[in-house]
């Protein structure tokens, strides 16, 4: 105050410039996000509509810096200090304290703390034989079914992606679907083979033809996008009784994947790195797909330990191969019971 | 972070008695919350 009377300010220009334009970016963001809310609030659905933001994501080294952030996590918090910290977590992203297996003193870090385990009991699994149950804690943000040639989920009304690119074994579903859609595929080409990869092409990319070789029941491929808030429990478990086949890691970018991203980031889910489990259910075809995101980048499977992802210097482009392991024996794979825990996901 | 679930289910079933089960419902909409364990669909 005194500084200001004598004529004299506290902030050079440039300082006061760049706090200022913070301020109105942060006001346009807020106004924005109200808008929306009212706009869905309407009924009105958020269209795609890419923005500068996302442009400029696509020049940071998103996933140095994931890993950067995720050294950060894992640095060990004096336990006088830990209470404080977790909790203060708990009360900017909503988790519940009353949860956590382990009392707050005894997680070392804040990577322990993410990916604490729950209370026995916390997570009752629905007994229901013909349910399929949330592998996650999360918000449902897109379900319903895979219908016709393409193949395509919504990321948000005006943009989709082809489920083939987000799973893997694009070729083989694209010839299926060429096929039955120009009429050349006749019931003595159709596969025999009931392995996983022929059964995918078969079930997911020709309707038509699965419908030949399976004529009863009548089955149906559908889907479920759940996202899982910074405070969510950050395990994974499987959703039905099933044998896993196969393993895809597909090294991507790392944006963020919150709901501003889904809605600006084309190709989000298909671009960032992720990891497929791949089976068979008692009703056919079942796969989990956990994609990774800036803050949280590292999937660990705890059917395959020595699975590494979010390392340095592997990143390919979504266009280039897979890494795919089949598990033994092949055919059957791995059988996972509902509700056993399968993955989790990590900071950095 | 994000998961997505892929997976078959049925359209219909005809019992033994020649009646037809009814198709595969999501239990959840968009927008909803859930939790491990709980049912996406039946």
């Amino acid at each position: 105050g005194a500084a200001a009377a004598q004529g004299k300010f506290l902030l050079p220009g440039a300082s006061a410039a760049v706090l200022l334009m913070l301020g109105v970016l942060h006001a346009k963001r807020m106004y924005d996000d109200k808008q929306l809310v009212e706009r869905k609030e309407q009924g009105i659905e958020p269209e795609f509509s890419p923005d500068l933001k996302a442009s400029f994501l696509r020049l940071l080294p998103l996933r140095s810096m994931s890993r950067v952030w995720g050294y950060l996590m894992e640095v060990e918090v004096p336990v006088f200090m830990r209470p404080a910290i977790y909790k203060a977590w708990a009360r900017a992203f909503h988790s519940n304290l009353q949860e956590p297996a382990l009392p707050l003193e005894e997680y070392p870090s804040l990577q322990a703390f993410f990916i604490r385990s729950l209370k026995e009991g916390s997570r009752p699994i629905d007994p229901d034989p013909n349910c399929l149950v949330s592998p996650v804690d999360g918000k449902v943000l897109r379900l319903g079914q895979l219908r016709g040639p393409g193949t395509m989920i919504e990321q948000v009304k005006g943009f989709s992606y082809p489920v083939s690119s987000l799973l893997g074994a694009s070729s083989s579903l694209h010839d299926a679907t060429e096929k039955d859609i120009s009429g050349e595929q006749t019931e003595q080409n159709v596969p025999e083979s009931s392995n996983a990869k022929s059964w995918w092409r078969v079930s997911v990319a020709s309707p038509k033809l699965r419908d030949r070789t399976l004529l009863s029941p009548k089955r149906g491929i559908f889907y479920c996008v759940l996202y899982l808030h910074p405070g969510d429990y950050h395990r994974v478990h499987s959703p039905v009784d099933w044998n896993i086949f196969k393993r895809r890691h597909f090294s991507g970018n790392l944006f963020p994947t919150n709901e501003r991203a889904v809605r600006t980031i084309r190709n989000l889910y298909i671009e960032n790195e992720r990891v497929v489990l791949e089976g068979q259910w008692k009703e056919g075809f079942v796969a989990i797909a956990a994609v990774g995101a800036t803050n949280v980048g590292s999937i660990k499977l705890l059917i395959e330990p020595e699975l590494r992802t979010n390392s340095p210097g592997s990143m390919t482009l979504h266009s280039q191969p897979y890494d795919e392991r089949v598990y033994e024996p092949e055919g059957t794979g791995m059988m996972v019971k509902k509700g056993q825990e399968v993955a989790g996901f990590h900071m950095g | 972070s994000t998961v997505v679930v892929v997976f078959e289910a049925p359209l219909s079933k005809a019992r033994e008695d020649g009646t037809v089960s009814s198709d595969f419902g999501f239990c959840v909409k968009a927008g909803d919350r859930i939790r491990v364990g709980e049912a996406i669909g039946r």
